[in-house]
């Protein structure tokens, strides 16, 4: 990653942005919405919060505008450059800005959402079927006032859903009107205008007026594209007018004739001959909240990186999982830090997946409280003692940074001073416990570094400090100090052991690995290898590193990185979310 | 082999910015404009050799071939959508 000269960063960590305009591609609720989950990507893992302001001085200040918009940094149409910002600082700097030229969507194509009708803002669904007619696009049929409409089912006649595609006959944009619907015809500087128009702005921007005189009355707003609207061209904004005519031909659909390069356009009116008004037909798009969650990083203090995988890329990519790479976590929390709370707690039950675990349905005496018997039936893997008493402290949810994570019998197990948790057989279900360590394994600290368990002969290792322990079976072996593995003295502390082969181990200790026999338990001779060198992209300063369902884990404060059996990082996420599937 | 006749028809499209430019130019002023080159570097020594290094730049910081050529990879990232703020300096 990298942060611009001087490391720019904001001084404070509650930021605060506003939305100065709206494109006319999605609605404003949908716009919001992007950008409210953009600042999220950022706040998800650093102590940043983001407040939006209606009015008044922002710290960024986000804008929708077209080639020269007012900071000598033009736009250049449809694709090419998508969006910019300005790292943090006062006035201009912190702000981003979005070029109005692109197809903004969500980044799979046009998604229609509607206002009012019976529908509650639900997206469009295409196709439908009214009056045993199927519909491909928003419709006026039906209808005496000509508003364009769509029904958000698959049938309409059967479930009724409807509701106004975006529409200047529906709503305005921005403007003084209070995003009251244009009124046709109005007079401009004494013309009359029977739909939306450019004139008068140098910034291409479609506008009306609210009443039937502008020049009387000075109420205005900006129209939202309509459905399927064109971009680029000279009549953007405008939607495809089938069938049209070019050349002399008709064309019942977009059309690359005419077009060296391919792209496919459209007329805006029904005879291109005639008006010669045009313009490209619409695709996916780009998302919105994609960009915009690059742009913010920009706001934020980071500068582009060169990991092609990661959001501060310069370039666009769609992709459907979460956007931050572990170069992006990394690069902001190297100028902010780490989140250091965990997310709020809505107050009401947990969403559906995992059932809520009130205090008083805990197990608390046997038989029911006992752990039920190891997948395997030995002894000695899975925990056998008895459930701890309940206190806070029990709710595996509560825990911020685990003293150790292992898989132990097929289950992974949580460690945290002299409790620990295991997954559901499969980690699916809630995770079980907690333990009391002690009713477990009673040879071991109640605080824990590592664990391992040996696939071969299922020994299972503990590590604390400078001594660590091997169970067998119910026996407890040790303790023996880490110079027994051949270890220098300045080993304080094991991080992690993960298996590579049969018998074969990697030994991790804060910013280097050994090689290790298993069966002697000893390390290779020589100099230990810095971890960075095998493991890209993940943090140095782990503090706990395991092997989990194929993949190998770095855990450092309440996130986990996770490798491949390739070696590459796929995953930054939290350890009680993501892992324990605390909601 | 075909003779063809003639050729589709292509029209020029009022207001329509796709200008053709070839590929070297839309190199140049990329590397200008998202700071692999300064403007006055584009005279010197001309449109040819110079633009090897500065190629060799964006190659690296796009994760590219450093092949210092202006390759197909190469200008199909030039002409891919992208961010605005320069990729070197201020």
């Amino acid at each position: 990653f990298l942060t611009f000269d001087g490391q720019l960063k904001w001084d404070h960590q509650n930021i605060t942005y506003r939305v100065q305009n709206y494109s006319p591609d999605l609605t404003p609720e949908v716009i919001e919405d992007a950008f409210a989950r953009a600042f999220a990507v950022w706040s998800a893992v650093t102590p940043l919060t983001f407040t939006r302001l209606s009015h008044g001085p922002a710290d960024i200040v986000i804008q929708f505008g077209t080639k020269e918009h007012g900071d000598g940094y033009p736009f250049d149409g449809p694709d090419g450059l998508l969006a910019h910002a300005f790292p943090p600082g006062p006035g201009i700097q912190g702000d981003a800005h979005f070029d109005d030229d692109e197809h903004w969507t969500l980044g799979k194509g046009e998604v229609v959402y509607t206002r009012f009708g019976t529908a509650e803002g639900a997206a469009c669904h295409f196709p439908f079927t009214f009056s045993g007619r199927r519909y491909e696009a928003c419709t006026s049929d039906g209808r005496e006032d000509g508003l364009p409409w769509c029904a958000t089912t698959p049938d309409y006649d059967q479930d009724g859903l409807f509701g106004f595609c975006p529409s200047e006959l529906v709503y305005t944009l921005d403007g003084n009107a209070a995003g009251s619907p244009c009124v046709f015809p109005f007079v401009f500087e004494g013309r009359s205008y029977s739909s939306c128009t450019t004139d008068g702005r140098s910034d291409g921007y479609r506008w009306c007026a609210t009443t039937d005189s502008f020049d009387r009355d000075r109420t205005y707003g900006f129209c939202p594209n309509r459905a399927s609207a064109v971009t680029g061209g000279n009549s953007a904004g405008e939607p495809c007018a089938f069938p049209f005519t070019f050349l002399g031909r008709s064309f019942a659909a977009c059309t690359a004739e005419g077009r060296s390069d391919g792209r496919l356009w459209c007329a805006t009116t029904h005879d291109y001959d005639r008006h010669r008004k045009w313009g490209f037909c619409p695709d996916t798009g780009y998302s919105l909240f994609l960009v915009a969650a690059h742009e913010f990083g920009h706001a934020l203090g980071l500068d582009h990186t060169t990991v092609r995988e990661a959001l501060m890329f310069p370039m666009y990519s769609y992709t459907e999982g979460p956007p931050l790479h572990a170069d992006d976590v990394e690069g902001i929390q190297f100028l902010y830090g780490p989140r250091t709370e965990p997310d709020p707690r809505p107050p009401t039950a947990p969403p559906t997946g995992r059932p809520p675990a009130p205090p008083t349905d805990r197990p608390t005496a046997p038989p029911a409280g006992h752990p039920p018997a190891p997948p395997t039936g030995r002894p000695t893997a899975p925990p056998t003692g008895r459930p701890a008493p309940p206190s806070p402290a029990d709710d595996v949810c509560s825990v911020s940074v685990f003293d150790a994570l292992a898989d132990i019998g097929g289950r992974l197990h949580f460690f945290k001073d002299g409790r620990l948790w295991r997954a559901s057989p499969r980690g699916r279900g809630p995770v079980e416990g907690p333990w009391l360590l002690s009713d477990v394994w009673p040879a071991l600290p109640p605080r824990l570094d590592a664990a391992f368990e040996d696939p071969l002969t299922k020994n299972i290792f503990f590590f604390s400090g400078g001594q660590y322990w091997v169970y067998a079976g119910r026996t407890a072996l040790g303790p023996w100090r880490l110079e027994k593995l051949g270890l220098g003295s300045t080993v304080q502390r094991v991080t992690g052991l993960v298996q590579r082969k049969a018998g074969k181990a990697l030994l991790f200790s804060g910013e280097h690995y050994w090689r290790m026999d298993i069966k002697s338990q000893s390390v290779n001779r020589g100099a230990p290898l810095p971890v960075e060198e095998l493991f890209s992209g993940v943090p140095l300063e782990a503090h706990n590193v395991f092997l989990y369902k194929g993949n190998i884990h770095f855990c450092r404060d309440q996130f986990y990185w996770r490798v491949t059996p390739r070696g590459q990082v796929d995953r930054v996420g939290y350890v009680t979310f993501d892992i324990a599937q605390c909601p | 082999a075909p003779r063809g006749g003639p050729g589709p028809t292509l029209v020029l499209f009022p207001g329509d910015q796709s200008r053709n430019r070839t590929d070297r130019e839309l190199a140049e002023e990329y590397l200008v404009r998202f700071g692999y080159r300064l403007p006055g570097e584009m005279q010197d020594g001309g449109p040819g050799q110079a633009m090897g290094p500065a190629l060799r730049r964006l190659q690296k910081q796009l994760a590219l071939p450093e092949t210092g050529e202006l390759d197909p990879a190469t200008v199909a990232a030039i002409k891919a959508p992208r961010c605005g703020v320069p990729d070197l300096g201020n």
